[in-house]
């Protein structure tokens, strides 16, 4: 019955003039029907198989929910928050059967591991790291990478996260003496790791000696960019990045992101191609995401964009629906879905 | 674009700035 109310969503694409095509295959709804915070996709072991679960997040629980045919999901585990809201989900990609959450009000106060341990058979949350974090991401390799305290004792860390949960290496990282916004892996480079800050600057570290490499300007256009992701190729860095800060009165003409290139030898870099909306849309990005050469943003009029990083144009538009405003948007680990969130708890995957 | 725009570029430049960067 379920399957019978989910009706496949067209939207118009844009630039091209070709329809294309978000087709809802399932949707979760919370029945706790507590506000949603965050929402991201995780591998667990279920009954022996590892699985692509989705998890959900309250300002009080993060829930774990496994597939069921047809169309369905069901909720395995729930872990409770009853001292500190959760804030998000920091998910630590290519690693199973863990998850990392960043708790706290305003900013980021504790870093939490969530699992479930089979031996004392009950779910667990152990603490990863805690102060007044600025920024942090999770990496490939079971690394995580925060940054802490006030600029004038900013501290830059990796952590490699154990299976069990803990600390189990660490290394400090040069700060680069401003406020850090954002971090991103550089995709293909495992010792490589980029950030922007609040002044504009993109900074490169070297992960294995914790060495600061560069700081580099990427322009006065817009304010506090945000890094999403970033690779090298023939010798230039390329790096996404959003602009949640761009005037509003300009936003019908702002990209929503942007693609630059930065020589790191000589930080010169140049535009290499703006991410807009189609023409007659306007609106400045809340949050999105960016994965493989797939880039979403949740607008401040409530609907969802969608870009090809390498067609360059927005490839759908996924406009509020009939239960409310789009609040979060994440592209699934694995295939091309695209998990939807709206403040309600529900989720629609695409 | 071209050298003229971003200046000389080195395929190696992480093992590079690595060398050059502080401890």
């Amino acid at each position: 019955e379920q399957a019978k109310r989910i009706e496949p969503v067209f939207n118009t694409c844009c630039e091209s003039g070709k329809r294309c095509s978000l087709q809802l295959t399932s949707k979760l709804k919370n029945p706790s029907s507590s506000c949603s915070v965050d929402v991201s996709t995780v591998w667990w072991e279920v009954a022996g198989c590892k699985t692509l679960c989705i998890l959900t997040a309250s300002e009080a629980t993060v829930s774990l929910w496994k597939p069921q045919d047809p169309r369905e999901w069901e909720k395995v585990y729930t872990w409770q928050f009853t001292e500190i809201p959760v804030i998000q989900i920091v998910p630590l990609p290519d690693v199973c059967n863990l998850v990392c959450v960043a708790l706290g009000n305003l900013e980021i106060r504790e870093i939490k591991a969530l699992l479930y341990s089979a031996e004392e058979k009950c779910l667990q949350q152990l603490r990863v790291k805690a102060g007044t974090i600025k920024a942090v991401a999770g990496l490939r390799h079971r690394r995580l990478v925060s940054s802490c305290g006030p600029l004038h004792c900013q501290q830059v860390e990796l952590v490699i996260v154990s299976e069990a949960g803990r600390r189990k290496e660490n290394l400090s990282l040069m700060p680069p003496e401003e406020t850090i916004l954002a971090f991103a892996e550089v995709q293909g480079m495992q010792q490589a790791l980029v950030g922007t800050t609040v002044m504009n600057n993109l900074v490169v570290w070297n992960l294995k000696t914790g060495q600061l490499l560069k700081k580099m300007s990427i322009g006065n256009s817009y304010p506090a960019s945000i890094c999403h992701k970033a690779y090298s190729d023939m010798g230039l860095l390329f790096v996404v990045l959003s602009h949640p800060h761009a005037q509003e009165n300009e936003s019908s003409g702002n990209p929503v992101f942007q693609m630059i290139a930065i020589n790191p030898r000589t930080a010169l870099s140049i535009g290499v191609m703006p991410y807009c909306l189609p023409h007659g849309q306007a609106g400045r990005i809340l949050e999105g995401e960016v994965k493989g050469n797939c880039a979403a943003a949740v607008l401040n009029s409530g609907t969802i964009a969608v870009w090809d990083l390498f067609l360059g144009h927005c490839t759908a538009l996924l406009p509020p629906n009939a239960d409310g405003h789009w609040s979060l948007v994440r592209w699934s680990d694995m295939d091309s879905s695209l998990l939807a969130g709206q403040e309600d708890g529900s989720v629609f995957v695409y | 674009c071209s050298d003229s725009d971003l200046g000389p570029i080195s395929l190696n430049w992480f093992e590079e700035l690595s060398l050059e960067a502080p401890p």
